[in-house]
């Protein structure tokens, strides 16, 4: 959305951010 | 006709409820396919934790508000599960579209991440609630309380663990509105300022572990 700073890059997802990748 | 603040915060509390008329309260047919690809299914794990953090939620809330409001807290804690099982199927299937994969049993079975989604979930459920008061200017409604990080200390969950699941939520919830998109962007911003960086955080564990690893690289030059 307008106003949220989307951080994560494309190769990244809640999977790599919980080391389930 | 403009709408007046507090009918502005209704229509939230309308709107999320509408969402979730049509969601259940228990895992969809979709999620239980996914947890049946698991290599260990987490269906039981899934369900005894939301029946236990239930509990504590409502044990919690009446502790805060009053123990008459019982109830009301349930009924809280059921919209947040609704929510929390609809965003949870969301992230399953972009997660299977950007990585091709149909065995999510690491992630599914990782507490933490359940812990901290349906913590997200029933931040969002309270903030909508907690809208309605602020609008009407009841900064000393019993609820003030209930506001984040309060879903952090009753579930004893690591602020930063909180914060990685943020971003996944915005991008699996397109109707979440854009105060509540604002409200977890603060949520964002404190946990970085100040709650991430509590003694017990596991980000301290995370930037050891990268500076191990980033020992073999080369640091970059400082920038002139």
């Amino acid at each position: 959305s307008r106003d949220y700073h989307f951080g994560l890059e494309e190769h990244e997802g809640i999977s790599e951010l919980f080391d389930c990748d | 006709p403009p709408q007046t603040p507090i009918r502005a915060a209704m229509n939230s509390i309308q709107q999320l409820r509408g969402e979730l008329t049509s969601v259940s309260d228990k895992p969809s047919s979709s999620l239980i396919v996914y947890f049946k690809n698991c290599t260990v299914d987490p269906s039981d794990e899934i369900t005894s934790r939301v029946e236990q953090l239930g509990q504590v939620f409502s044990q919690k809330f009446a502790q805060a508000v009053g123990q008459r409001c019982e109830g009301l807290g349930k009924k809280r804690f059921t919209l947040g599960v609704q929510l929390y099982y609809k965003v949870m199927e969301s992230i399953l299937k972009s997660e299977e579209k950007r990585l091709s994969v149909q065995n999510f049993s690491k992630l599914l079975n990782n507490a933490t991440f359940h812990t901290s989604l349906l913590a997200c979930a029933l931040e969002v459920v309270m903030a909508t609630y907690f809208g309605s008061c602020v609008k009407n200017g009841g900064d000393e409604s019993p609820e003030t309380d209930l506001r984040f990080p309060w879903i952090l200390d009753i579930f004893h969950l690591h602020a930063f663990d909180f914060y990685k699941v943020i971003e996944s939520f915005i991008k699996a919830e397109p109707t979440l509105k854009h105060d509540m998109i604002e409200h977890l962007g603060r949520c964002e911003q404190k946990i970085m300022e100040s709650l991430a960086w509590k003694t017990d955080s596991p980000l301290f564990e995370l930037l050891r572990q990268s500076r191990e690893e980033g020992l073999g690289e080369q640091a970059e030059p400082p920038a002139t």
